[in-house]
Formats: structure tokens, C-alpha cells, sequence
């Protein structure tokens, strides 16, 4: 299925910063305890 | 006359912030060089690796998934969708231009 | 004044990209002071142990996602594996190498500000003498703080 840009976070092998992958962390615990 | 003193005071702050700026991206070039030194060496390639492990002993109890994929592959995690009737599920997309991604279950046990 | 507020917002903006470079060329001493650790201790290994056992090793770079062991992990995978869809019924993190290697202690707590002179001294022999002063002050906890 194909999401809208804005509804997903992205990272890029060898190109983005660890960064962007604890922003990915950070929104998954978020999004499960607002579950 | 105190506003413009401020100015000239600001004025000054500025250019030194610009020369700061100029030698950050100096420095940050040599790192990337230096680390591209660093890994660019046959056998410091051949040794960079860790043990399984190495990475069950920091993840502890943990199902763990390693993944190697080409320079540029695109992970993507959608956002969830919450509220009644959403199932509770997270997804992770992953999409290589430039040859295949391995995935490996490191802790089999 | 209007040009007075004007500088002023240039010189926040310019302060801000200062404190994301710096952080940025931080991160880029961590990485390479982590890698040469690592090479430097498997070189030891094999030195007094030989080489690691087949398929008991991984070779940089990777990424690692961790989840409960209770998790049920529904996979896809494209014919020429280029493409992999996940499905979690539980949370997830991602974590990639260097911060593996971070929690390995490749990085001697560098990044946390808690490393001994003995290991201090060692971070230093491993950047650029142009680069120390980074390196002292990761030690005094500017990345912690």
C-alpha cells in the first residue's frame, strides 16, 4: 500500500544520521502509548 | 547614536560567527576524511564487524532483526493510525534501488 | 532598529547552525573512535583466538531492529529481495551500527562524558591533532549535557 509522504518517517541507508532513526523510535513509543 | 553602536556591536558578533562557521566545515571535511581513511583500509574493513554476540548482549531478551543493505535504500515506517477500530500493528517498508537487502534473525535460539 | 532586529535574528540563526555543526562534527569523532576500537579489539581476537566462527559475525554497516520476544513479526520479501514490508503487532526500535557500538563501549562513554584519562588519552591518539579540542570536550560532557 502506498502512504502519503506525510504520514510516514523516513531514513536512508549510509545517508541519513543516527538521528532520524531515533525520531522513528521516539514516534512509535509515542504513537503506542497514545494507543 | 546607541542603536547604532549596537548595529556595529551586532556587525562584529556576526563576522565572527561567519568565521566560526567557515572553520566548523573545515574541521567537519578533515573528520569525513579522516574517516574515510580509516575505512577505506582493506583490512580495517575485514575487521569492522561485530558477533551476534556482541548485539544480543546489549539487547537483551530482545528478538533482533540485522539488516545490511546498499548505500541509498529507503526505510520507511508509516505512521500510525490510532484511535477505535485501528488495528495495533507498526510497519517497516524497506526498498533497495541497488542490489538485494539481507535481513538475518540474529538470535535464533 | 528594523535592521538592528534584523542582524539579530542572523546571528540566532547563525549560533544555531554553529550548535548543529559542532554537534554534527561530535558525532563524526564518535563514529571514527568507535570504528578504530572495534578494529583494534577484533584484531586482538584473532590475534589470541583466531577468526570469528562462519555466520557468528556481521559485517558493518547495518542497522538493528529490536522487539519483544513476544512480538509477532509478519514479513514480505520481494523475488530479488530489493523490497521487505514488516509487520509488528508490537513496537519496535532501529538502531544502527554506531550506536551498537556506542553501547559496546567502543566509544570508551565518550559520548556520555564518562570516559577515565587512560581512555581519554586513547580518544585523543585516534582523531586528527586539529580535532582535540572536540574531543575534550565530548569528555567534559558537552553531548551528555
Amino acid at each position: 500500500t502506498k502512504v502519503a509522504a506525510e504520514n510516514r518517517l523516513l531514513y536512508c541507508f549510509d545517508r541519513n544520521p543516527s538521528k532520524s532513526l531515533q525520531m522513528i523510535n521516539n514516534m512509535i513509543r509515542i504513537k503506542s502509548e497514545a494507543k | 547614536t546607541e542603536i547604532s553602536d549596537k548595529l556595529y556591536g551586532i556587525q562584529d558578533e556576526l563576522d565572527e560567527l561567519a568565521r566560526q562557521e567557515e572553520l566548523l566545515d573545515q574541521h567537519k571535511n578533515w573528520v569525513q576524511q579522516s574517516i574515510k581513511n580509516v575505512t577505506d583500509e582493506a583490512e580495517n574493513t575485514r575487521l569492522a564487524y561485530v558477533t551476534h554476540e556482541d548485539i544480543c548482549r546489549h539487547f537483551k531478551g530482545d528478538t533482533l532483526l540485522a539488516i545490511q543493505a546498499p548505500t541509498g535504500t529507503h526505510l520507511e515506517v508509516p505512521i500510525p493510525e490510532i484511535g477505535p477500530g485501528f488495528k495495533k500493528t507498526y510497519q517497516i517498508n524497506l526498498k533497495s534501488n541497488s542490489g538485494p537487502i539481507n535481513v538475518l534473525l540474529v538470535n535464533k535460539d | 532598529a528594523q535592521e538592528c532586529q534584523n542582524l539579530e535574528l542572523e546571528k540566532q540563526r547563525r549560533l544555531e547552525r554553529i550548535k548543529h555543526k559542532t554537534q554534527q562534527i561530535q558525532e563524526l569523532i564518535l563514529q571514527q573512535i568507535a570504528f578504530k576500537n572495534l578494529v583494534q579489539r577484533n584484531k586482538e581476537l584473532e590475534r589470541t583466538q583466531g577468526p570469528p566462527a562462519p555466520n557468528s559475525a556481521i559485517q558493518l554497516p547495518y542497522i538493528i531492529v529490536n522487539t519483544s520476544k513476544k512480538t509477532v513479526i509478519d514479513c514480505s520479501i520481494s523475488k530479488d529481495k530489493d523490497e521487505y514490508l514488516f509487520n509488528f503487532n508490537n513496537t519496535f526500535e532501529i538502531h544502527d551500527d554506531i550506536e551498537v557500538l556506542k553501547r559496546m563501549g567502543m566509544a570508551y562513554g565518550l559520548e556520555k562524558g564518562q570516559c577515565t584519562k587512560h581512555e581519554l588519552a586513547k580518544c585523543l591518539a585516534s582523531v586528527p591533532k586539529a580535532l582535540e579540542p572536540y574531543v575534550l570536550d565530548l569528555a567534559r560532557g558537552s553531548m551528555a549535557n
